[in-house]
């Protein structure tokens, strides 16, 4: 009973009757291994960096799975073609090919404090990794952050970024940090910005607790602390497809415990 | 009691590769009544027309497919049936009370990548492995 499904043309395709489509919801969710059908905020239907980032990855799977997704790419064609889309890079195809699961988690929230204790820009970032299905581990997890062009003001300057993980908050204090990269820019730079939070996330995953997000800050050149702001980087008030965004690639883990007879 | 036309017509049939886009009825592999044989039934379904299309980021839809119809004796020159069916359809028919025959089910499947917002929307690109039925067989 071999057969070709792939004609798709030919394929029966017959509108369902209400209890049809009823019988498929549940068994297609049950296939997903999801409980319910989710139901998204989408901020006016458009969809930001994230999904246009998995997306891509999607494009590069189905490549290899003969998969449909013109019309998915119909719907994002108008945004992609005026906006920078999220490529994939080769080491990202790398982890994908590799991964059972890929995940883009939303920045749950955002400050930009001006004017802390210490005078010291910076911006904070959190993801909920709580959601994450029983059994599957972090093989490699980045955070993306869109940097733009800067103003006239530090055109020729360069910028020291730094990215921290929050160890532990203080009501009265700056929190402690620890810091996970810093990293030389060009001003003038534009483009997405990756950074590897792989150990920080399975930290996250293994002890929610110590799930108190990430900070960035920006030096210039003579160790003057700027808000992200003026350095480029782009926040929540930001374009839709430059928002930051953090993603995590999953593989089912193997260790298997075996239930006792 | 088919006729000679009909034989004739059969025998055309087995020769070629079973091809399911073709509609459903023309195939009969192993059953003397060739509308129930056991075989591959193809249903499109679009997460569109599921309504899902504002969770589903892709794909459109997919081409689904599942196994029905029925596995008895006598199969045909083909043999497509898995050994231990035909023993089972042998061992139906001498005790068709106490012994099912065997059941048509998926042989081979194939993976698909589902893109899809959860409740958060965070979004899940996901790989599901036994998702699209290539082949049928009895067991």
């Amino acid at each position: 009973l071999e057969g070709n499904s792939d004609s798709q043309p030919g394929f029966v395709h017959r509108r369902l009757r209400t209890h049809e489509r009823r019988e498929m919801q549940k068994e297609i969710l049950s296939v997903l291994g999801l409980p319910h059908r989710p139901r998204p905020h989408l901020s006016n239907g458009k969809y930001n960096s994230a999904p246009l980032f998995m997306l891509d990855l999607y494009k590069t799977i189905s490549s290899e799975e003969k998969s449909q997704v013109e019309g998915a790419l119909e719907r994002y064609q108008s945004i992609a073609a005026t906006q920078i889309p999220p490529l994939a890079t080769h080491q990202e195809t790398a982890f994908l090919n590799d991964a059972d699961m890929v995940m883009s988690f939303v920045n749950l929230v955002e400050h930009d404090r001006e004017l802390s204790l210490d005078r010291r820009h910076h911006k904070e970032f959190k993801f909920n990794l709580s959601q994450i299905p029983e059994g599957e581990a972090i093989t490699a997890a980045e955070f993306r952050l869109y940097k733009e062009c800067v103003s006239q003001v530090f055109r020729n300057d360069t910028f020291l970024l730094k990215v921290y993980q929050v160890v532990k908050e203080h009501p009265d204090r700056e929190a402690d940090l620890f810091l996970l990269e810093s990293r030389r820019l060009w001003a003038a730079e534009e483009g997405w910005l990756e950074f590897d939070i792989t150990a920080t996330s399975n930290l996250w995953v293994m002890s929610p607790m110590h799930n108190l997000g990430l900070q960035v800050s920006v030096e210039t050149s003579s160790g003057q602390t700027i808000s992200c702001t003026d350095a480029g980087l782009v926040g929540r008030d930001g374009a839709l497809e430059k928002q930051p965004f953090m993603v995590a690639f999953f593989k089912v883990s193997e260790v298997h415990i075996r239930s006792t007879r | 009691s088919t006729g000679g036309k009909r034989r004739h017509q059969n025998r055309n049939r087995s020769t070629q590769p079973q091809d399911g886009s073709r509609g459903p009825g023309l195939t009969d592999y192993n059953s003397s009544n060739q509308k129930t044989a056991c075989k591959r039934h193809e249903l499109y379904v679009s997460f569109r027309e599921l309504g899902w299309q504002d969770w589903i980021i892709a794909p459109e839809g997919y081409a689904a497919n599942y196994c029905d119809g029925e596995c008895s004796f006598p199969l045909n020159g083909h043999m497509n049936a898995t050994n231990h069916a035909i023993v089972q359809t042998l061992v139906h028919l001498m005790n068709p009370e106490n012994v099912p025959k065997p059941c048509c089910a998926p042989t081979k499947l194939n993976a698909i990548s589902v893109l899809f917002f959860d409740d958060n929307s965070n979004v899940i690109l996901k790989k599901y492995k036994n998702m699209v039925v290539r082949a049928c067989g009895c067991h």
